[in-house]
């Protein structure tokens, strides 16, 4: 059974390894992906032993092999359509974004209740009425979902979503969101961030 | 010597403790700690033990007492000014949450190089030209700053901020900057989270 914060650390380094590849680094060892990270090297050590003999000790590991074997065990490789609620300043910058640089999560749908976004072009796609929401989840079975709609509105929107079939959220909203057992959702939230950086700055750490 | 991975769970348990407490529970357990937060309990009351003795075996933790250690032992009280290169899409949406739910970074300036853009009100201040940054930064001892500029022009936006003697940089640009070692780089990247959930969608985990 994969630790939970195990699995967590993997797609980071995932993107890690990929940024190398794409430099032509063809070796990397898990000091020097330690550092890149931000994880100590023996966590990964650790987390890499999960899925098998990935290194060479006193080695180290292939890039290219690595970050394959890293997708393989994730299923980093498969197509996810997903779609999002919410076309205002937040959602109109993820649907760019989206489309520009995210490969296996597919946006096939936004949806908007203001019907003065209805019709507007955003990240390659039409928003469109929340009426229509279950019917594109049920014809491109989706299965996940980002929420970037106001506080007040998330736990509205996470309800129509459950009902439609969407099995994940991924919140922007400043709010926790009540989902049955068989849902999972991921609070996306910057502000944790500026609370690591902030210790950091203040405890400068040699790790 | 506190592990970097501790660290970075810290502020997760922090913000939940926070909302139990604003919810009037006064008594948890690292196992519904641990359910919320999505961290193996063990994991917990690993991190935990690195402060102090918070709770009582087989008793649990107080909610209240729980989250002030933690906020005293991270330092989450303290304030920070900070500012953000980038007043577009994302840039005004990051203002405006930022104006609305973030405590203690409190932002002081927002700077773009379109001059569309400058007079412009977002998240309660006017977005200024690039040629302010230094300034400001000096004025009111900025250390952190946040990026949401397009890729091509993020490293060229972190050179003027680490000149203006930022300390930590969170960007949102798709791309790894190159920094000065007493630096800190945090990118936020919603991508990863779609791969930790597609992960756990299709591998149900349990823990
Ligand atoms: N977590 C983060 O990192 C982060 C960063 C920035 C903003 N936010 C949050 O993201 C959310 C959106 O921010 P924004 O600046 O884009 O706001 P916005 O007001 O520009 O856009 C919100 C959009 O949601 C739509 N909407 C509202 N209620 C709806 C409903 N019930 N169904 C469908 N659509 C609905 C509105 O019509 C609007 O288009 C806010 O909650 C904000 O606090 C989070
Ligand atoms: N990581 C994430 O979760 C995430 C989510 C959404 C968007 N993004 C990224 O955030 C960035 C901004 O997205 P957006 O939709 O707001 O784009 P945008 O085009 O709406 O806004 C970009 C702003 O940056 C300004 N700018 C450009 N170059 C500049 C420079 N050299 N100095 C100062 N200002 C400059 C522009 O004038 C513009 O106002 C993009 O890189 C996008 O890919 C990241």
């Amino acid at each position: 059974k994969i630790p939970k914060s195990t699995i967590d650390r993997m797609p980071l380094y995932h993107r890690c390894l990929s940024i190398m590849e794409e430099n032509g680094i063809t070796e990397t060892s898990s000091q020097v992906l330690g550092l890149r990270v931000g994880v100590d090297p023996s966590v990964i050590r650790k987390d890499l032993a999960w899925f098998g003999e990935l290194g060479k000790r006193g080695v180290g590991y292939n890039v290219p092999y690595l970050r394959q074997a890293i997708a393989e065990a994730l299923g980093l490789n498969k197509d996810w359509p997903i779609i999002l609620v919410g076309a205002g300043k937040l959602g109109s910058a993820l649907a760019d974004h989206n489309q520009k640089y995210v490969k296996h999560f597919q946006l096939v749908g936004i949806f908007d209740r203001d019907p003065a976004k209805h019709g507007r072009q955003v990240g390659g796609l039409t928003v469109r009425p929340m009426e229509d929401l279950p019917g594109v989840v049920k014809e491109h079975n989706v299965k996940m979902a980002m929420i970037a709609v106001p506080a007040k509105e998330a736990q509205a929107v996470a309800h129509v979503l459950v009902k439609a079939g969407i099995k994940g959220i991924l919140s922007f909203a400043p709010i926790s969101l009540s989902v049955p057992e068989d849902v999972l959702v991921y609070n996306s939230d910057y502000h944790l961030d500026l609370q690591r950086m902030a210790y950091f700055i203040d405890n400068r750490f040699d790790g």
